[in-house]
């Protein structure tokens, strides 16, 4: 595994433990998106369907499962815990599911390594996890008071998207038969996605005031 | 292989 790779992941599992700190210890889930994380909670679900298949390593097990287990119980606290639940701002987050989901689906149907389930259900996940974040960046823009921590969580999210990007230029310069077309087409948009928010969060830091997104 | 790579990945 090179350096960043393994940042990436890192970044990816700070984002989760960001994002659960607030819902733990500060049980509030304001201004988060339910839809971005019912889709994580998919994205995870259809591409770790290889974790009865494949053993990578006990790093990549343990990772997958963190994912999976994080994913799912964030939308739990989310729907079902009576105090988190009630910090939604549901009004806001109204960005519908399966104008996501239909899309990447028929995508994946169509543009995949093999047809085959467990190949339709990965490429399905990459096309899915690259929107995802969608209904997310929505709502903070509708948002008036970004708290830090949710800041931070979109900011990590995106540094390792970021991360992953360096980390397959890597692996292409030395693992020569390492070319995957669908993970790098959908990482760079999924990237491109965070542009915008990347800038607004590195200006509201640098000249220390309060994110806000332009509407 | 490259299929293992693929799922080498998180």
């Amino acid at each position: 595994m090179n350096v960043f790779r393994l940042a990436g992941d890192m970044t990816h599992l700070l984002s989760v433990v960001v994002l659960l700190l607030k819902i733990h210890t500060i049980k509030s889930c304001a201004g988060i998106s339910l839809k971005t994380q019912e889709l994580y909670a998919v994205v995870f679900a259809a591409r770790y369907l290889d974790l009865f298949v494949h053993f990578v390593s006990l790093y990549n097990t343990v990772m997958k499962l963190v994912f999976l287990a994080s994913s799912f119980s964030i939308v739990w606290y989310m729907k079902r815990h009576k105090i988190v639940r009630r910090t939604y701002d549901k009004d806001h987050d109204t960005f519908r599911h399966y104008v996501l989901v239909l899309p990447c689906l028929l995508l994946a149907l169509l543009i995949n390594e093999k047809f085959t389930f467990r190949e339709v259900m990965w490429a399905f996940s990459i096309y899915l996890e690259a929107v995802a974040i969608f209904p997310q960046l929505v709502l903070l823009q509708r948002t008036r008071n970004i708290d830090n921590l949710t800041g931070q969580y979109v900011f990590f999210l995106g540094a390792y998207r970021v991360l992953y990007i360096l980390n397959w230029i890597y692996r292409y310069f030395t693992e020569p038969h390492f070319v995957h077309w669908i993970s790098w087409v959908a990482g760079i948009v999924q990237t491109l996605l965070y542009a915008d928010f990347f800038y607004y969060y590195i200006m509201s830091w640098k000249n220390n005031v309060k994110l806000e997104l332009p509407a | 292989d490259s299929e293992d790579a693929k799922h080498d990945e998180l």
